[in-house]
């Protein structure tokens, strides 16, 4: 695993989290639990606790964009980058970014699955940069893995508790 | 199909430039240091997905990165 240099973490455990808009290649609720779940991968090995907020500035902010959407990195049109995310700082940091001429899935293996691509792009918003272990879910490309039976790689569970300890609940 | 040469170094020059710190232009006099710095490039980004290291944009390369990924560069910005 590899974390960002200049020690980006979150000083506290409690984060918010913001949905600012949806993609239409699924329901409301599909994109809110695929994104639910995809945050809990990461608190239960963790002490962090997310929490949703619907106005305001929230810690993780999330959008679906497509092109140029003015942060300096713009998307590709469809296939190539998926999705981006910043490192937590305050303002654009730990906000995630994803590309809306994909075609997202929910639980199918047809195009992208939201759910993986969005877990990965959490591991950046908490501060783990990109692992060179082919196995892990912060390797830079996308590999659809079955999300009935996802478990958080090992590589990806040593990685964020260097930064932020193990679940005190287990 | 098969790739033109220009094609193959458009998506190099491109996938490099965004992920791997590769200088955006380079004026036409210094075609040698623009060629030296892709191939030291390569070799780094041939570096972190394990491929062999030669510095050269050979078809396993080329694979790579053509496959759909994270926009996050892979050294640090």
């Amino acid at each position: 695993y590899s974390t960002f240099q200049g020690n980006y973490k979150w000083k506290k455990h409690a984060l918010t989290y913001r949905i600012e808009n949806y993609t239409p290649d699924m329901s409301v609720a599909e994109v809110d639990d695929s994104i639910k779940r995809a945050l809990q991968v990461w608190a239960d090995v963790t002490p962090l606790r997310f929490s949703r907020v619907n106005r305001g500035t929230a810690d993780i902010m999330i959008s679906f964009a497509v092109g140029d959407h003015q942060d300096g990195y713009p998307f590709d049109g469809p296939d190539g980058f998926l999705a981006h995310a910043f490192p937590p700082f305050e303002g654009l940091g730990g906000d995630a970014h994803f590309d809306d001429d994909e075609k997202f899935s929910f639980r199918s293996p047809e195009g992208y699955n939201l759910f993986l691509v969005a877990a990965h792009e959490f591991g950046h918003s908490l501060g783990l940069d990109h692992s060179q272990d082919p196995g892990a879910l912060m390797f830079p490309t996308y590999v659809y893995r079955d999300i009935d039976t996802f478990a958080l790689p090992k590589d990806d569970v040593n990685g964020i508790q260097s930064l932020y300890g193990p679940n005190p609940d287990i | 199909a098969p790739l033109a040469g220009k094609d193959r170094d458009s998506i190099a020059k491109d996938y490099l430039t965004k992920l791997y710190g590769l200088p955006k232009q380079s004026s036409p006099d210094s075609e040698k240091r623009a060629s030296s710095e892709m191939n030291q490039r390569l070799k780094e980004m041939q570096q972190f997905f394990r491929l062999k290291v030669t510095g050269k944009l050979d078809d396993e390369t080329l694979e790579v990165m053509k496959k759909p990924r994270c926009g996050v560069p892979d050294v640090a910005a």
